[in-house]
């Protein structure tokens, strides 16, 4: 099995050339898919080839055999349903973003706590009571939860998620939360982002 | 040099003890570490090593000393200004978020095209006329860019921030944007956190 971070360069390999807008035909290199990710060119090749995929010397890796190599890899031949946990500044602009549709991903349901939202829907997806979440989700078929709630409610709103049977969390408030060991809880901070460009900027001062 | 992603294990790392909570005289092992952050213990001890900090064999890491190394290499211990540009759902939520203080992000200014918004404040912070940027930017010290517009008006944003003089952006907005060589733009798309989670659930079932 691969490692996690191994797992995250082929999403980013992938990423890039889904964004590329080259025929299928084309090539493209390990300098330049290393260059797009912040990697190396060795380790680009290693991960390839780990996976079976092997470049053509002097020419690269033919475009339409990544791209089946590594749709199978992400398995985005299905979609695949998600939920979003708190409808405000940050799951509005989520709920809006393009890339999750592009990338197979359905954003099926909304829930917050605010009566102002409840009921209401945004681009066509309706935002359900908290209260309700429990039975909401036995009718429907999510398999991922995207929480952005105020860190005062997340550890509640996270083991309502888990008790109604969610195994995996995008997680966006702050703080150390507590899930079982067969749950994947992943927690994204954008100010981790900003660390590794300020390292950047420090080197070429 | 580390790699880019040798200093984004260590800003998770880092990120992973300032939560912790727990004393500078505790210790935290590398198991725990490679845990918190997806990584393998042997790597977590390689990082470490490399910046020149061993562990005490059956111990682990002195929190305090680990904190010292991480806060020099991410240079903590001046603030850093940064710009917004483009205050809809995402720019308000990454205005608000409370990770970017805490990390010595100090937001200065925000910019946007939206009359609405122009010379309105949010959490202190005033939204200046984008059309006014360049001369704006003469006066603040910002060091850095987060760009939070429509993916219609991101290469032009950028543009007008390279030809300001900012080197570092992190960007959000889709697509394949460019910039000079001497520019360090980190672009987030957070479907590729959800590829990870969703390969991760593939591998449990
Ligand atoms: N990790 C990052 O990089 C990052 C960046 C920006 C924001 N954030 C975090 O994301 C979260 C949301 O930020 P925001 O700016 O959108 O906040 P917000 O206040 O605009 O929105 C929060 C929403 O959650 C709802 N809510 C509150 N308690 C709830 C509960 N128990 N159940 C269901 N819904 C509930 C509120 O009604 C509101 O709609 C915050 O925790 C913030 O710190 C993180
Ligand atoms: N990368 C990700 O994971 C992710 C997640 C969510 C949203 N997004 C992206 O972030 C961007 C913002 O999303 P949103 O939901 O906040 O959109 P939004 O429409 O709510 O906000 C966009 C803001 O940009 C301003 N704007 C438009 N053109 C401008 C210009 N030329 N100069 C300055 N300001 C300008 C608008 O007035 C508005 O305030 C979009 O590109 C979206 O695709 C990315």
């Amino acid at each position: 099995k691969i490692s996690t971070s191994g797992i995250y360069r082929l999403a980013l390999y992938n990423r890039y050339i889904s964004d590329l807008g080259k025929d299928d035909s084309d090539y493209v290199s390990s300098q330049e898919l290393a260059r797009a990710t912040g990697h190396t060119a060795a380790q680009v090749r290693k991960d390839l080839t780990y996976y079976g995929s092997l470049g053509e010397p002097g020419k690269g890796y033919e475009i339409g055999k990544l791209k089946t190599l590594l749709t199978g890899i992400f398995n985005k031949d299905r979609i695949r349903n998600i939920i979003i946990v708190g409808v405000g500044n940050l799951g509005m602009a989520l709920m809006a973003y393009e890339g999750f549709k592009s990338q197979q991903f359905n954003i099926i349901a909304a829930f917050d706590i605010d009566v102002m939202k409840i009921g209401k829907s945004i681009e066509g997806v309706k935002i359900h009571d908290i209260a309700n979440m429990e039975t909401t989700l036995t009718d429907l078929n999510a398999e991922m939860a995207i929480v952005s709630v105020p860190a005062s409610s997340a550890q509640e709103v996270i083991d309502k998620l888990v008790s109604a049977g969610i195994k995996c969390i995008l997680n966006f408030a702050p703080g150390h939360l507590n899930v079982p060991e067969y749950v994947n809880i992943h927690n994204v901070d954008l100010s981790i982002e900003l660390d590794r460009l300020y390292y950047l900027l420090k080197n070429v001062e």
